[in-house]
């Protein structure tokens, strides 16, 4: 079973045109494996993405680098899996 | 175990197994209403199962289905509780009631039941199909891009890795074409609503092209109608309009297709999310989730049976 450790999910908001540009640049590097919930379209729709532990730092690092807002919406992807699957299994007893 | 569908926990997630297990109960207490269709057989051979809500012959039918990405669990928690109430309300609801005097129900509650399957058991982010195409190592197909409409263009991949890869050619996955046969033999589907989470939007064609439909004022008018009905229980806000307007140009969608061969009232639904949880909501949202999205539902339902054509 695939694992989501130390993965986050960001809640990007692109203020212009400009930066919901560059967050489609960002889309574009597939090494990240990044996960974009929402995508970088329309300015007004905050842009959701998870993101791989391993590519963590560079993505915040990018968007801070060019003055992006983001806070963190997922702190821990699996923290919430493992409360979801608790109370599944709560659910099912 | 459940005995009974009044006895079922709608406020929880549950496996593909329960799921099915929860629509046999529906079935079972409101026989003179709801039946259940194997209209298909999943990739990996699981059924794929529509129930019919019918009061009487050859009618005209709308169309619901849930769950295409299967990751959006809210979606299909929110399905089988609408199934729940739409049997329930009949000959009590007078909406309802008039509704299935004159329309077919059919509801998919798991679009994509290999998808659910997985995203239980190996992969709670999965949102693809599971099926296998020679030549590459990835697995699975972007349903929502494999209907046949526009299908190839922009806003879908043609990498078998990325998560909106398209598949080598439209209804190419078995999940796909089962609904569009479906759509297609039975001739007279008039309303089509596919539920998706999240984001709350509710969108209406065109997702392939940017240009307006043909009823743009019409399906724009039900549409904010019903968004307006969803907000009144808890003042969840959605975005109201074209797939490409709202959120981007995406081709090889479900109510492209249903809305290109004829299906004017084809809508889909995002539903809520509290800002905080995206595709992992928590099952203490499941039934408000449903509660506001069936007050949206029923107005395009309501609008589809007022307005035949």
């Amino acid at each position: 079973e695939k694992t989501f450790v130390g993965e986050q999910v960001l809640r990007i908001k692109a203020s212009s045109n400009e930066k919901m540009g560059l967050l489609q640049d960002l889309q574009s590097l597939t090494h990240l494996q990044l996960d974009f919930w929402t995508e970088p379209a329309n300015p007004n729709i905050p842009v959701d993405v998870r993101i791989p532990f391993r590519s963590l730092q560079s993505v915040k690092a990018y968007l801070e680098y060019n003055n992006i807002d983001y806070t963190i919406m997922i702190e821990d992807l699996q923290v919430i899996i493992n409360n979801e699957k608790e109370e599944m299994e709560f659910n099912e007893r | 175990k459940e005995r009974n569908s009044g006895s079922f926990n709608f406020g929880a997630f549950h496996t593909l197994d329960n799921l099915y297990n929860a629509i046999d109960l529906i079935v079972a207490d409101y026989k003179s209403v709801v039946s259940k269709q194997q209209i298909g057989t999943s990739y990996e051979g699981r059924p794929i199962y529509v129930l019919k809500f019918s009061t009487g012959a050859d009618r005209p039918g709308i169309w619901i289905d849930a769950g295409i990405h299967s990751r959006e669990w809210v979606t299909q928690a929110t399905a089988l509780w609408t199934a729940h109430q739409l049997a329930f309300d009949y000959g009590k609801d007078t909406s309802v009631t008039s509704l299935l005097n004159k329309y077919d129900v059919f509801l998919l509650v798991v679009t994509n039941p290999d998808g659910y399957a997985y995203s239980h058991t190996a992969n709670r982010m999965w949102r693809k199909t599971r099926s296998i195409k020679s030549g590459s190592r990835c697995v699975g197909v972007d349903p929502n891009r494999n209907w046949n409409a526009g299908f190839g263009g922009p806003g879908a991949s043609a990498d078998p890795c990325s998560d909106s890869y398209r598949g080598p050619s439209a209804e190419s996955e078995v999940e796909v074409k089962t609904v569009a046969n479906f759509i297609r033999s039975h001739g007279k589907i008039k309303g089509f609503v596919s539920i998706h989470s999240y984001s709350q939007l509710l969108l209406f064609p065109y997702g392939y092209k940017c240009t307006n439909p043909a009823h743009y004022t019409e399906l724009n008018t039900v549409g904010k109608a019903a968004a307006s009905a969803l907000s009144a229980l808890y003042g969840t806000q959605y975005t109201v309009g074209t797939i490409c307007s709202t959120i981007y140009q995406a081709s090889g969608g479900s109510i492209d297709w249903t809305y290109d061969i004829g299906i004017k009232y084809s809508f889909a639904f995002e539903l809520r999310d509290t800002g905080r949880y995206g595709f992992l909501l928590p099952a203490t949202q499941i039934l408000p989730t449903a509660q506001e999205t069936w007050l949206g539902i029923k107005k395009i339902l309501e609008h589809v049976r007022d307005n035949p054509y």
